[in-house]
C-alpha cells in the first residue's frame, strides 16, 4: 500500500473502533 | 445456489410468486440475479390449467429503484396443459421511481390470453450493488466521518464460521469491496464499500474475531434507509 498518510488514517481508524 | 454461481453473486432459490389457484391454472415461480452487469427475473411459468396458454405479457409496478423489463417476455410457444416454460427477462433500472414498503417489493402485472394476474414478490438488494462499486480510500475516510454515528446501522451476524479473508472473497463476488483490512485488539476489521444502482453508496465496517463466530457489522450510508437491507443482505451472502 502506497504510504500516502491514508495508511495510517485506517489504523487510527480501526484503533479508535476496536477500543472506543 | 442456481444459475448466478458462475460470478459467486447470491442468488436466491425460486419462490412460488403466484400460486396456480389464485390464477386460473397459471402458477409463477422465480428468483432474480446479476449476471454479468445485467439483472435479471428468472421465471418458471408453468400451466396447470386445462386449455392452451398465449400471449403472455408483463409489467411492473413503480418501484424504489426504477426497475422496469428490458425486453418484452418471451414465452414463444403456447404453453400446453401441465408444461412449464423458463423465462429470463432482463430487467432495466431506468423505469419510473415510488418508494416501497418494504424497500425491496416490486408489483407484477401478468397477463395471458385468459386474464391479468397480479403479485408481489421481494428482490435482494444486492442484485442493485454494481461492479464499480469500490469506494477511493480517501473517499471512504472522509465519507465515514461525515455521516454521523448516530446514523449508523449496526447488526450481529451470528454462527458465521468464515475466516476475514473468506469473508472478503465471499463478499467481492457480490460487489461488495474491501477498502481497506486493520488488525486491531485481537479483531479483524474490514472496511467495505458497495454502490446501488441508483448511485447511492453504502459503507461498511465488518469486525470479525477469530475466537468468536459471531461478527459485528456497521453500516454507515446517506441514504440510512437502505442500511437495513444491506446489513440482511451481507447476512444471506455470508450464509450462502
Amino acid at each position: 500500500e502506497l504510504d500516502d498518510g491514508l495508511d495510517e488514517a485506517f489504523s487510527r481508524l480501526a484503533e479508535c473502533r476496536a477500543n472506543p | 445456489g442456481g444459475v448466478g454461481m458462475a460470478t459467486g453473486a447470491y442468488v436466491p432459490s425460486k419462490a412460488v410468486w403466484l400460486p396456480a389457484m389464485k390464477a386460473k391454472g397459471l402458477e409463477i415461480s422465480g428468483t432474480f440475479a446479476r449476471r454479468g452487469g445485467a439483472i435479471h427475473m428468472d421465471v418458471s411459468l408453468t400451466n396447470k390449467a386445462m386449455s392452451v396458454m398465449t400471449d403472455f405479457a408483463i409489467q411492473f409496478n413503480k418501484n424504489s429503484f426504477g426497475l422496469a423489463p428490458a425486453a418484452p417476455l418471451q414465452v414463444l410457444t403456447p404453453l400446453s396443459p401441465n408444461q412449464t416454460v423458463e423465462v429470463s427477462l432482463p430487467l432495466s433500472t431506468n423505469g419510473p421511481v415510488m418508494k416501497m414498503e418494504p424497500l425491496n417489493n416490486l408489483q407484477v402485472a401478468v397477463k395471458n390470453n385468459i386474464d391479468v394476474f397480479y403479485f408481489s414478490c421481494q428482490y435482494p438488494i444486492s442484485m442493485l450493488f454494481v461492479e464499480d462499486g469500490r469506494m477511493d480510500r480517501q473517499l471512504f475516510l472522509g465519507t465515514w466521518k461525515d455521516i454521523p454515528s448516530d446514523s449508523e446501522t449496526q447488526f450481529q451476524i451470528k454462527d458465521c464460521h468464515l475466516s476475514a479473508d473468506a469473508v472478503c472473497n465471499k463478499l467481492q463476488g457480490s460487489n461488495v469491496f474491501t477498502v481497506a483490512r486493520r488488525t486491531a485488539d485481537a479483531q479483524e476489521l474490514l472496511y467495505l464499500s458497495l454502490k446501488l444502482t441508483n448511485s447511492i453508496w453504502v459503507l461498511a465496517e465488518l469486525r470479525v474475531q477469530s475466537a468468536n463466530p459471531n461478527h459485528t457489522l456497521s453500516v454507515r450510508c446517506r441514504a440510512p434507509e437502505v442500511s437495513q437491507y444491506v446489513c440482511q443482505s451481507f447476512e444471506l451472502i455470508l450464509r450462502n
